[in-house]
C-alpha cells in the first residue's frame, strides 16, 4: 500500500490553518509546520509549512527544509525515548488518548522558541509533528493534533517497507 | 465586565487566555484545585480580582472580573 | 502558596453560572468545530 502524496500534502496543509474563537476574541497564528515523519528514523513523508516568504528553490527553502528535518530527528528521538519512560508517561507533557483500540500518548515539547506536538498515528511506522510559535498554547495543540490524528483512519496500522 | 479568561486542561496547560488571563498562567495551578461545587462552579479572590470558574469536560474556564 | 480566597456566597458573583456555562459551551463548540481538518480523499 502506497501513500497518495498528493492527498497528504494537502490534509497536512489543511492542518496549518489557525483559530479564531470569537467567543473570548482569541486568536492563534497558522500552525508553523505540519510533518508526516516515520517512528522508525525520524524521516519526514510529507510535510506542509505556512511560512510562505520563504521563496520556492531557494537557499532559504533549502535551509528551512533542512531545519524541518533535523526537528523532525531530535522530536522523533525524544519521542522513543518517552514511549519507553513509564515517569514521563505521567507528566505534564504527555497526554493518553485511546484511539483505534489502543492507546496513543501525544507529547508537548519546548524546541528553541517553538511548541512542538507530536503523536503516532495509531499502530503504524508513522508520526504526525505539529510546530508552532511560542504563542500558540499547548493545550490547544494536543486538541488540534489529537482531531487530526482521529481524522486519519487510512493510515491506521501503516507499516513501512 | 469581564476582565479577561484562561481555559486550560486536565493537565493545566492552556488552551486559550484573554486579557489579565494572558499574564496570570502562574494562576492554574492554584485554580486547578480549587474545590468546585457539584455543578462544577467555584468563585474566589485574589490580587484584587473575582475569578469565576467552571469545569465540564475536562476544560476549566476561569474569567476574571473586579472585586 | 494561597493566593486565592474561596467564597462560598453566590451574591458576589459578577457573572451567573448560567452566562458561565454558555460561555465555556460557545468556547468548546468554537475548539472543536475549528479543529475538524477536511480530507481531500484517500490518503493511500
Amino acid at each position: 500500500v502506497m501513500l497518495h502524496f498528493e492527498n497528504v500534502k494537502v490534509f497536512l496543509e489543511n492542518t496549518l490553518k489557525p483559530y479564531d474563537l470569537s467567543s473570548v476574541d482569541f486568536k492563534t497564528s497558522h500552525l508553523q509546520s505540519s510533518i508526516l515523519l516515520t517512528a522508525t528514523n525520524g524521516g519526514i513523508l510529507s510535510y506542509a509549512t505556512s511560512d510562505s516568504s520563504v521563496p520556492k528553490n531557494s537557499i532559504n527553502e533549502i535551509n528551512s527544509v533542512n531545519n524541518l528535518k533535523m526537528m523532525s530527528l531530535l522530536i522523533k528521538d525524544k519521542w522513543s525515548e518517552d514511549e519507553n519512560d513509564p515517569g514521563e508517561q505521567s507528566s505534564k507533557s504527555c497526554y493518553p488518548v485511546e484511539m483505534d483500540s489502543s492507546k496513543v500518548n501525544i507529547y508537548t515539547y519546548e524546541m528553541e522558541d517553538l511548541h512542538a506536538c507530536v503523536g503516532q498515528i495509531p499502530n503504524s511506522d508513522l508520526l504526525l509533528l505539529f510546530l508552532a510559535d511560542s504563542t500558540f498554547p499547548y493545550g490547544l495543540l494536543v486538541v488540534k493534533i489529537e482531531k487530526a490524528l482521529r481524522e486519519l483512519t487510512d493510515l491506521y496500522g501503516y507499516r513501512l517497507g | 465586565d469581564i476582565r479577561g479568561t484562561i481555559t486550560f486542561d486536565s493537565h493545566n496547560n492552556v488552551i486559550e487566555s484573554t486579557g489579565v488571563g494572558s499574564q496570570r498562567f502562574e494562576d492554574i495551578d492554584e485554580l486547578s484545585q480549587v474545590a468546585l461545587d457539584a455543578e462544577g462552579f467555584a468563585l474566589v479572590r485574589g490580587h484584587s480580582l473575582l475569578v469565576h470558574l467552571y469545569k465540564h469536560d475536562d476544560m476549566t474556564l476561569a474569567v476574571y472580573t473586579d472585586a | 502558596s494561597n493566593t486565592f480566597t474561596v467564597l462560598t456566597s453566590p451574591d458576589l458573583a459578577k457573572i451567573s453560572k448560567e452566562q458561565l456555562k454558555k460561555l465555556h459551551s460557545r468556547i468548546t463548540s468554537e475548539i472543536f468545530s475549528q479543529s475538524q481538518v477536511d480530507k481531500p480523499g484517500p490518503l493511500t
